[in-house]
């Protein structure tokens, strides 16, 4: 059984679906990778061009139903990564989930509960810390956190590790930090290269090397419903995003 | 009493605390206006310089505690505007929140509870619609919907409006959309003007005129503790909110 990295901060567009995407591309190039996706927005399912109103069983009905995940995983067009969608039906399990037995490890055991034969497993959360992104950092063993390079993004990095620390002391005791990575980094302002020193010196090697630069390659291939890798290879976003996977790997967390 | 506006879109990142900041700080150089942040991230109250982890009674004590409005409420540096702050106390809020009676009506409840003499309230909503989110729209007039002009914020338009239809049929029968707001658009990128293409022929008569342009500027201000107006009242980014601002008043919800 692969490992599992929840992408996850609570800071509103900061990269988290972006990441877990393309992150989740460049992994499945090298090896069978699943990308789980448990925003109610379903911006990772929409982003790899599934329609998030049309998808049959989805991580909704594993969360509340107990279905198998072999029943809610489906191909993608991206070689190597598969696809356990959302749907809109998750925007009520956010509450509905308060009331159920065993609430923050619904996606742990359903990942648990069978042999799911990847070698390595993404979580694609929401901008919250609700009981979605809550069973996701109870079923990860790392979490990876995209950094905005942006004033408002580095104030809430505070809120994050704490949040992890106490998963990390009540329901998961094996949960560590992949890394923070920088991202958004827009090479023209002063501001995104202070941000960028600030948390460098921080959390010296706690952030990831690769630097994702601002690029408008990435804003436009979901649109295409495609990873960076099938939109546009050769462009900065696509190699940094390559050079990510590489960390990844090295870290111990490839598929 | 004045009427009240919410600021709120479930996808992070959009500008929903860049707005509801800066539309207030120049709303409030043309009568009294409140600024309440329900976003636990507190991004409002910093953007106004004011430490989270150091604010007295906040909205957390006014939702949970029903301790009254004017005990929350502290002036800021800027002409004309008062805020109630968010604490990070706020995060707990969404789950206590479910157990608790009237729970979507306890905003309202402490802004109708006395008359509290400001022209106009802005509410700065957290990117989820959890119920924080469901508090400002119950006691809102009307909702302002930041909309980024990138390909994945227009997906989510529909479940924005999905939840704000429901909110009108049950909870809240006097809420009407203010406005959708195009925002952080790059004037160099076509994936900017096709978004705004688009939502401007989905929503003629709703789409706000002013577009607020992607400028570095807005994003520094909050690293100095103050509004647009206060930090660079002539950069283009400045321009455009007091020109949202002329907008607002004009569809009668000036203070
Ligand atoms: N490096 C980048 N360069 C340019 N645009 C980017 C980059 N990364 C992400 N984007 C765009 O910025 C927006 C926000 O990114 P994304 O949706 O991945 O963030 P998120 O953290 O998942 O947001 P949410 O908090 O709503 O889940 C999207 O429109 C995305 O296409
Ligand atoms: N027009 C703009 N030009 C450049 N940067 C902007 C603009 N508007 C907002 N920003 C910056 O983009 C980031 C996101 O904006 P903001 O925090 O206001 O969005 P939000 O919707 O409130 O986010 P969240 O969903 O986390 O609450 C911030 O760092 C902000 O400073
Ligand atoms: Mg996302
Ligand atoms: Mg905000």
């Amino acid at each position: 059984m692969g490992r599992t990295i929840a992408v996850a901060n609570q800071k509103g567009g900061v990269g988290k679906t972006t990441t877990a995407v393309n992150l989740g591309a460049y992994l499945g190039a090298l090896g069978r990778t699943l990308l789980i996706d448990v925003d109610p927005q379903a911006n990772a399912t929409s982003s790899l061009g599934f329609a998030p109103d049309q998808v049959g069983p989805s991580v909704y009905e594993m969360l509340m139903e107990s279905l198998p995940l072999g029943a809610v995983v489906t191909e993608t067009r991206e070689a190597g990564l598969s696809l356990a969608p959302a749907s809109q039906a998750l925007a009520s399990a956010q509450v509905e989930l308060v009331q159920v037995e065993n609430r923050e490890f619904r996606l742990r055991d359903a990942l648990q509960r069978e042999p799911h034969g990847f070698g390595v497993v993404i979580i694609d959360c929401p901008p919250s810390f609700g009981l979605l992104t809550l069973n996701a950092l109870v079923a990860a063993d790392a979490v990876l956190i995209p950094v905005q390079c942006e004033y408002l993004a580095v104030e809430g990095l505070g809120q994050v590790l704490e949040v992890i620390e106490a998963v990390r002391e009540g329901l998961n005791p094996r949960l560590e930090i992949l890394g923070l990575l920088l991202a958004m980094h827009d090479g023209r302002t002063t501001l995104s290269f202070q941000v960028a020193e600030q948390v460098r010196a921080h959390f010296p090697s706690g952030t990831f090397r690769t630097v994702i630069p601002r690029s408008v390659r990435l804003s436009e291939a979901p649109s295409h419903g495609k990873s960076i890798r099938a939109y546009d290879a050769r462009c900065r976003g696509a190699l940094t995003y390559a050079a990510l996977a590489a960390e990844v790997v090295h870290r111990g967390y490839g598929p």
